[in-house]
């Protein structure tokens, strides 16, 4: 990670994510709700930074080559 | 292995139309995007890990120069998608200087009509402006914009006639001109009507004023100048002249409920500056070294920025990120009110060598090491662990489409996918 945390502790247990699945989501509680623009823009642009603008619908494997 | 399928997120204050601020409390997705990892056989994973993370310092920030070489909208934009990767947080637009007036003032269409390099291709219009402003804030960024007087204003010379001082040689004007001429009402009424749009324009509480390098010479070559002095009673000590224009202009800005960012030569000077003025330290010897200058203006209950020793324009052969990665902005001698006083530091890419065909790499990953040493607390200083964290990260900004330059030999893995 950089810059640096100010504490992390990580641990060799971990999860998949699935583009096709993902979802970022506002906490039932959180003080911004959808519609705020500069989470909207974030959680948009993010999923692209992380899984890129392919249709992860088709089968990772099938252009594969 | 089991699957996650969602980031929840939980914000505690509800202010999304805002414009950050020095006092925003920030968090962002840069950390959570950075945990994602992504097997040779494509899949995604992510490891169980408890963060918890902020700051050490609010004002991070990243200074282009957009005068000596003109920046076209779009290396802007890029950079502040950068800098947002980096967790910096304020851009620092040194819009104007000596060189080129780029930005399309509105009240004065002739100082970038006259004093830009292009007046049709080479400027920033207001929609220019407003656009990078909106950018900036959907990414945590202020936009801290320069317009530095009296010096370094000879772009603003054919706009405005009249503004600038006519140097003498001899008891004949020499044809040149230097700073801007203090000793005229008229200056000061152009700077109240040119501030009160700047004010209009960029929202953020605070400006860049300047008030660096100025050149006294051409001052003391005019008569006008000299007589004034004279009728103000400051003898031959040009210092005081300087400090009667930034004074009046310090008040013009107050005025209008902004605060300023100086350079230190005005704090070095002795103007008189109003207690929440923020200094920039840009001179790394002189007159005292930079953490001197740091112990003098924080003793004097001043909040204080730190440049010096990050002129990333400045390249020198092999990993020169790594004494740009252990400066330690707080290791001067003083009193823990006064380390408080120092609120961060700014990269800086001046622009007499750098446009946008070696803007990107020279600045990344360089600017990083400054990112780092910015957010991170006082203990993180391993130049080996630094450096894997960096050259990985290096790999990452490839992978987002940023030709961020190698620290080293080696290579990535995301450079076959951009071949």
């Amino acid at each position: 990670i950089w810059p640096w945390p100010q504490y992390i502790q990580t641990t060799s247990y971990h999860y998949t994510i699935s583009p096709d699945n993902f979802k970022f989501r506002y906490h039932d509680q959180s003080a911004a709700q959808a519609g705020c623009s500069v989470l909207d823009e974030a959680f948009r642009r993010y999923r692209v930074l992380l899984f890129g603008t392919r249709n992860w619908h088709h089968r990772p494997d099938e252009k594969k080559h | 292995v089991r699957e996650k399928s969602s980031l929840i997120v939980y914000v505690v204050t509800p202010d999304c139309e805002q414009l950050p601020t020095l006092e925003s409390v920030e968090n962002c997705l840069e950390t959570f995007s950075q945990l994602v990892w992504r097997a040779p056989q494509g899949t995604f994973f992510i490891n169980k890990t408890e963060i918890e993370d902020f700051p050490r310092f609010p004002h991070r920030g990243l200074l282009l120069d957009t005068s000596r070489h003109y920046l076209p909208l779009t290396s802007i934009l890029d950079t502040l998608d950068v800098m947002a990767y980096n967790k910096l947080n304020v851009f620092h637009w040194h819009i104007v200087d000596d060189s080129s007036f780029p930005y399309e003032s509105f009240t004065f269409p002739e100082l970038t009509r006259k004093g830009s390099y292009n007046p049709i291709t080479h400027i920033y219009t207001a929609q220019d402006v407003k656009e990078v402003i909106e950018y900036a804030r959907l990414r945590g960024i202020r936009v801290l914009a320069e317009f530095d007087t009296p010096g370094h204003t000879l772009s603003w010379g054919p706009g405005i006639p009249g503004l600038l001082t006519p140097c003498y040689a001899g008891s004949q004007p020499s044809g040149t001109f230097g700073p801007v001429n203090p000793i005229f009402n008229d200056t000061y009424e152009f700077m109240n009507t040119f501030f009160l749009e700047i004010s209009s324009v960029f929202p953020d509480f605070y400006l860049h004023l300047g008030g660096d390098e100025v050149d006294f010479t051409c001052w003391k070559s005019n008569p006008a100048v000299r007589a004034f002095m004279k009728k103000k009673g400051f003898g031959e000590d040009f210092k005081q002249l300087e400090s009667y224009y930034i004074q009046k202009l310090l008040d013009i800005v107050s005025a209008y409920g902004k605060g300023y960012v100086v350079w230190q030569e005005v704090f070095d000077n002795k103007v008189k500056i109003r207690p929440d003025t923020i200094v920039q330290v840009w001179r790394e010897e002189i007159p005292v070294s930079y953490l001197k200058e740091l112990k003098l203006i924080t003793k004097a209950g001043f909040r204080a920025l730190l440049s010096a020793p990050w002129y990333l324009n400045r390249i020198t052969y092999g990993p020169d990120w790594q004494e740009i990665y252990m400066v330690e902005p707080l290791a001067f001698e003083g009193t823990p009110k006064q380390k408080e006083l120092v609120i961060g530091g700014e990269a800086c890419m001046w622009g007499e060598y750098v446009d946008s065909t070696n803007l990107v790499p020279r600045l990344w990953p360089r600017g990083g090491a400054v990112a780092e040493r910015l957010w991170s607390n006082q203990f993180v200083t391993d130049l080996d662990f630094a450096s894997k964290r960096l050259t990985k990260f290096r790999c990452e900004l490839l992978r987002r489409g940023v030709q961020a330059q190698p620290l080293s030999v080696g290579f990535c893995e995301e450079e076959f996918e951009h071949t």
